[in-house]
């Protein structure tokens, strides 16, 4: 397997730090995560940008409740800009109707995902980080082998059967030379309004134990906080005021 | 777009149903809802199996606790069979380690998920129940155009994003003309084991709207439950006793 030539980026991008976000289990929180990081980022004076390479399931748009079309010039293709200047390119902002499904099979998948790199004009970026879909097929694989990637920060949950498919992730990113930034447990615990109770629904936390193990630095944990899937689901992610993750030192 | 000719499963497997269980979100529990299906199907003295088409995430063998490679004759892969009796055919089975990624493209994923219905001998079974992957390629697109589906068995959670990526799959189904046996929705609610407070961490409950403004049938919720995550871990989900699942009338 000779190495891939790592593709260019549209001569309209000028981005300092790429980053990808990957669990290769679905439903760990890793869209809400890139995300929140770009949200903090942003809110720290960098410029930010999210591609999201969920191709058949792109959740980023409705996060940050953006709807209009990326419009199309001569030139390339311009990403969307959130009300806080977060610039975002997805799928779903190609699409008549954001419940239409996506039906491609991996060619196309993998198609797709390197014209967000080739033919967006991103403009200066500080960070762009981009969201995998789960799984270890042609999305996360087109990103490791054909971007130029500083780095990948994996997002995990507490229960074996997440730890499982984090560590298959983890694997596939040292098979292809793509450094782990650092692991992320999300949905650690819950508390209870009425009489603060923590109920660790998913069982005891891993995260810890498994970043040592996978000698990967541990970024902390993120408690389930039913706000933020509140202000996920009204597209105002940037609202949100809780516990904000730890500050990447890529 | 023509019809494509159904495939033949291998000579060695009489099926009466067949049914599919998506959910395009990962995350919202469809494996877990495959598995409690089997269970419950199997308890009623249905001879059943599971068809585990997540490929790259598979995780219907651990949940079960069964790790044996499946046995390759000459006629045909013969599947493993759990404590109870359920037949399961899986590829993290033919890995070497529980944790080895599969990086695969979708041809190779298209192809993996042809075979477990060509060349695994299933033997006599009531129920074949097949656990898809997250979102709407390869492996989905192919078991709804390759295989005799009867029906699919749609599963949700409460929160808006989970809903708009259930839609795509009931679209999707729609567009390939498999029958929809209906809406399950999971995570509900969690329960405090101190105050008995309900808290609806992923927002308010909307599968049964859904299921009625796509017009089909809702097959209940089922709340969060730490002791289901934990038996999901430790390999014994054929002991659950909590909620079990509507039986689908199909
Ligand atoms: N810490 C959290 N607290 C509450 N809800 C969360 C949290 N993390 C994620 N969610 C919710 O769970 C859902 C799934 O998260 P998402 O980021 O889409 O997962 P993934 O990208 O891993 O599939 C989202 O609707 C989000 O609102
Ligand atoms: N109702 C539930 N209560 C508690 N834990 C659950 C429930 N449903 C799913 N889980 C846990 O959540 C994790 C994800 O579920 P899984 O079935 O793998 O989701 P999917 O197949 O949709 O990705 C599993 O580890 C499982 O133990
Ligand atoms: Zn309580």
């Amino acid at each position: 397997r000779g190495t891939i030539e790592k593709l260019k980026a549209s001569e309209l991008s000028q981005i300092d730090r790429l980053a990808a976000v990957m669990s290769g289990k679905g439903g760990v929180g890793k869209s809400s995560v890139t995300a929140l990081l770009a949200v903090r980022l942003s809110r720290q004076g960098f410029r930010v940008g999210i591609m999201d390479a969920d191709i058949t399931g792109p959740s980023i748009p409705r996060m940050f409740g953006v709807r209009e079309q990326p419009a199309s010039l001569g030139f390339g293709i311009l990403p969307v800009r959130t009300r806080t200047g977060i610039s975002i390119m997805s799928l779903n902002l190609l699409l008549p109707h954001e419940d239409d499904p996506v039906i491609w099979r991996g060619p196309l998948i993998a198609g797709a995902v390197r014209q967000f790199w080739t033919d967006v004009a991103w403009g200066e970026l500080d960070y762009l980080l981009v969201d995998l879909p789960p799984g270890t097929g042609d999305a996360p694989l087109t990103v490791m082998q054909s971007l130029p990637l500083d780095g990948l920060v994996v997002v995990s949950s507490p229960q074996d059967l997440a730890v499982m498919v984090v560590r298959k992730a983890i694997k596939m990113a040292g098979m292809l030379g793509v450094p782990i930034l650092g692991l992320l447990e999300n949905m650690t615990y819950a508390t209870c309004p009425r009489c603060g109770e923590k109920l660790r629904l998913f069982g005891p936390s891993q995260g810890e134990r498994v970043a040592r193990e996978t000698g990967v630095p541990f970024l902390g944990e993120i408690p389930l906080d039913p706000h933020l899937a509140e202000l996920c689901d009204s597209g105002e992610i940037e609202q949100y005021e809780g516990v904000m993750l730890p500050l990447l030192s890529s």
